[in-house]
């Protein structure tokens, strides 16, 4: 699940 | 990153980068929804306000710099330099129908009650949905230019790709943003009417017209 805040895609 | 990612980014660059070279080639925005750009607009300078607050890579950076100013560009263009050839009578579709139930559901629907990730939310249902005023526009006047339907082919691409990307993280490293998925697959499925006129038609070597 993604990290709120640190986002690696565009 | 992987291939589909690399590709899914390459694939909206081109688009994005079609769409400005149309319209300074031609010195005409005719038959683009200056609402759909707009939106595009307000999805990457929502969903790119963590280039001030986190650092991923300079690819990233880069990326989400040019995306933000090719946008603008692309505004500006529209609705200032060649405001003359916009087609504003034929782009009707009230963006506030789009705004205010994606924004209404960004506050009920995110990871984290943050005002970033709210924001980043608000871009990433913003952006499923961007492309209905440039639909609606081709659906109005039953007819697209050559070059917006492969500025389209190449924008739709850019989220197909983005799925794959997704099924093989899911796989390789067990990520998944579900926020992300379920958006883009609604993203994608916009476009695929699109894509079935233009496999049919466009790669046929006609325009893009839609069936009476």
């Amino acid at each position: 699940r993604a990290k709120p805040g640190g986002k690696d895609e565009l | 990153m992987n291939i589909f990612r690399l590709l899914g980014d390459l694939s909206h660059l081109l688009a994005i980068i079609i769409l400005l070279l149309k319209i300074w080639r031609t010195r005409s925005c005719a038959g683009v929804s200056g609402k759909s750009q707009i939106l595009f607009a307000l999805v990457f300078t929502t969903r790119y306000l963590d280039l001030f607050t986190n650092f991923i890579s300079m690819y990233n950076s880069a990326m989400k710099l040019i995306y933000l100013v090719c946008s603008y560009a692309t505004v500006f263009l529209m609705y200032f330099k060649f405001k003359a050839t916009y087609d504003s009578n034929h782009d009707t579709f009230r963006m506030e129908f789009l705004v205010v139930p994606v924004g209404g559901l960004a506050f009920l629907v995110n990871h984290d009650f943050t005002p970033l990730e709210i924001l980043w939310t608000f871009s990433i249902y913003l952006e499923a949905v961007a492309i209905l005023p440039q639909l609606f526009m081709i659906s109005k006047t039953g007819e697209a230019e050559t070059i917006t339907s492969h500025y389209l082919f190449a924008l739709g691409s850019y989220r197909a790709l983005y799925i794959v990307n997704w099924v093989f993280r899911f796989y390789t490293e067990g990520f998944f943003d579900l926020i992300a998925i379920v958006a883009g697959c609604v993203q994608t499925i916009l476009y695929c009417d699109f894509f079935y006129l233009y496999i049919t038609k466009v790669l046929k070597g006609k325009q893009l017209t839609l069936p009476a």
